[in-house]
């Protein structure tokens, strides 16, 4: 769930 | 990251660099939505708010800064600064009926129901809306400037090259999201008829001129 709410785009 | 997604922030970015540039030199936004701008105010606010939180990496963190500080220097020269020239009459599209469904839809559709999760989620709804003030003020007006034309070629282009990043990374990294994808090509689809118009009438006319 964690890695899906880490947004690494713009 | 990869060139797809590096080449679309280039391009969003020249396309913010390249409305400021042309409101800030002609010291007029004739032909400017400023709602469209408003909106997008309120896209990179609600998007960027993980600046308070996370640290993704410097390039991350630079451009979200430059977004959210060009973002309202924009809004700022054309409700403040350069009011005067502000074509209040031809910008009326109705944003509460963009921001209220889009407000709803954060609610019912996202990955996770926390304030921050929430507030990404609209901000990427709304962002596919967002120009739709400005294409229905061009629409009106039925012509643009150029310099206009060119910033919404490289703001349109932005989102299609991320279409092609999300391609790429589901391939190689097995990543996607599917709220992303799904508001990219709505976003992208709406330039569409821009994109023809742009390529078919952009040489050779000074004013690109949209059929009412």
């Amino acid at each position: 769930k964690a890695d899906e709410t880490t947004h690494d785009e713009l | 990251m990869n060139i797809f997604r590096l080449t679309g922030d280039l391009s969003h970015l020249a396309a913010i660099i390249i409305l400021l540039l042309k409101i800030w030199k002609t010291r007029s936004c004739a032909g400017i939505s400023g709602k469209s701008q408003i909106l997008f105010a309120l896209v990179f606010t609600s998007r960027y708010l993980d600046l308070l939180t996370s640290f993704i990496s410097l390039y991350n963190t630079t451009m979200k800064v430059i977004y959210i500080g060009c973002a309202y220097a924009t809004v700022y020269l054309i409700y403040a600064k350069f009011k005067a020239t502000y074509d209040g009459n031809h910008d009326t599209f109705r944003v509460e009926f963009l921001v209220v469904p889009v407000g709803g839809l954060a609610f019912l559709v996202n990955h996770d129901f926390s304030p921050l999760e929430i507030l990404w989620t609209f901000s990427i709804y709304l962002e596919s809306v967002a120009i739709l003030p400005q294409l229905f003020m061009i629409s009106k007006t039925g012509e643009a400037e150029t310099i206009t034309t060119h910033y919404l070629f490289f703001l349109g282009l932005y989102r299609a090259l991320y279409l092609i990043n999300w391609i790429w990374r589901f391939y190689f990294e097995g990543f996607f999201d599917m709220i992303a994808i799904v508001a990219g090509v709505v976003q992208t689809i709406l330039y569409c008829d821009f994109f023809y118009l742009y390529v078919t009438k952009g040489e050779g006319r000074s004013q690109l001129s949209i059929p009412t």
